[in-house]
């Protein structure tokens, strides 16, 4: 089957799930390429936790776990 | 179960709890009910109590509020988060908060149950964080309606409250509570399957109030609690099919059976067993498979087999037929039953029975980790 492309929708919503409940943080500028390493850690860490095979991307099952009703308190112990 | 980090936990085993408002998508005596229910989850099984105090600081604060609501961490509109609840501290330690713009239930209609949300969010309030056993009260998704008067702390969970607190003195060991549930694993090698489908590519394999989901492009299995994906649907389910005819996923448990299409359930189930055409003495059906080659429907009850006719929609005549009879070296009842890349495959206890409908010949007697990979 064909394999889509996370949408920008998908992407903004990620971004916010991740800085939400794995502790992504925001890095802009020269410090942007490492902020890509570090969200496919965290995305890595996400699906690890929830059992879903690990791709480090943001492939359909992952999104669809990110949208579903969830309590708020984050995965990783702050 | 895991903590926090440093464990934070109370240094008291009696606790106060204060409802400091109301949601509106509730009378006020649910929400009472709700939250007292939802601390008794975790009272039963602790040392831990609860009294309600109706002023002044309690130790858990229990507020409804909507977006930024005081405490620096907004709540997000409809959806998404839904609660969230602070580990014990002084202060804000241990408050439930729950976000007004969901819609809370009392019961099991739409809308997110608050003794569910709640009974999850005091779990925080006590020192417990996420759990990532899909069967766990503190996984962090959302699972569904259950009844409050009947629901039983998962062993998980149990562990994690009493690694922190111990065990409930006081429980009566003449009358001692329902067995923690625990969660079924795929490579558990005593599993024993409740039902096999497919739907839409993937296989679906159904145990107790879980199913695993597995597709060709996964390695693993993904297990997950049935009433997320279909609330409607009843847990430990008998048998499943998908009909080839209509690609509706047929559910059954006791008399009754549920048809899905996709991740809804069609309006007008669930029906009856004789509404397929078993003679009405059928309470059950064990298991079922789609022959794609016949075009037929096997229904599996006690040590027989029934074969339907999804076109005609009717029970073939010469019907009912031992199991032995058709599957020549299977003998008894079957649990679950679907067919794969043109094999047919029966689950007998722990076991897998793969079979040619064509040849009617046994080829290989296989575990269920040959599907479930773990």
């Amino acid at each position: 089957v064909p394999l889509l492309s996370p949408t920008e929708e998908d992407e903004t919503l990620a971004d916010s799930y991740l800085k939400r409940f794995y502790n992504l943080t925001e890095q802009v500028g020269s410090k942007a390429r490492n902020g890509l390493f570090e969200r496919y850690e965290k995305v890595s860490e996400m699906q690890r936790f929830f059992r879903l095979k690990v791709t480090g991307t943001l492939d359909h099952e992952t999104m669809h776990m990110m949208k579903k009703p969830r309590c708020g308190v984050p995965d990783v112990a702050a | 179960f895991s903590t926090f980090q440093n464990s934070p936990k109370w240094q008291t085993n009696q606790l106060t709890y204060r409802i400091v408002n109301y949601t509106p998508d509730m009378s006020a005596s649910e929400v009472d009910f709700s939250i007292e229910k939802a601390l008794q989850v975790w009272a039963k099984v602790s040392p831990l109590t609860f009294t309600r105090i109706y002023s002044g600081n309690a130790d858990i604060m229990v507020s409804f509020g909507g977006r930024e609501h005081g405490d620096f961490y907004p709540f997000d509109g409809p959806d998404g988060t839904l609660a969230h609840a602070f580990a014990p501290s002084p202060g804000i330690g241990g408050d439930a908060h729950f976000d007004e713009d969901e819609t809370f239930t009392f019961g099991s209609s739409r809308g997110y149950n608050l003794f569910m949300v709640a009974a999850h969010e005091f779990g925080h309030s006590m020192g417990l964080s996420h759990s990532n056993d899909v069967g766990a009260l503190m996984y962090p998704i959302y699972q569904g309606y259950n009844d409050p008067n009947t629901y039983v702390l998962p062993r998980d969970d149990v562990n994690g409250i009493q690694s922190l607190y111990g065990p409930n003195s006081d429980v009566n060991p003449d009358k001692p509570d329902p067995k923690p549930p625990t969660t079924p694993d795929a490579c558990d090698p005593t599993l024993v399957l409740d039902a096999v489908t497919t739907l839409r590519g993937e296989q679906m394999f159904f145990k107790d109030r879980f199913f695993w989901r597995v597709n060709s492009q996964s390695s693993t299995a993904q297990q997950n609690v049935i009433k997320t994906y279909w609330p409607e649907l009843p847990d430990n389910v008998d048998a499943a099919y998908e009909s080839g005819e209509n690609y509706n996923v047929y559910i059954f448990k006791g008399s009754q059976v549920w048809a899905l299409s996709g991740y809804d359930v069609i309006r007008g189930y669930p029906k009856s067993l004789s509404s397929l055409g078993l003679p009405r003495t059928v309470r059950k059906v064990d298991a079922a498979f789609y022959d794609e080659q016949s075009r037929k429907t096997f229904f599996f009850i006690d040590e027989n087999y029934y074969s339907y006719d999804e076109a005609r929609k009717t029970m073939d005549d010469g019907f009912p037929k031992r199991i032995g009879d058709g599957f020549p070296g299977i003998g008894g009842k079957v649990a679950a039953a679907f067919q794969n890349q043109g094999y047919t495959y029966l689950f007998k206890g722990p076991y897998v029975y793969e079979f040619s409908l064509r040849s009617k010949r046994l080829y290989r007697v296989l575990r269920n980790s040959y599907f479930l990979t773990c």
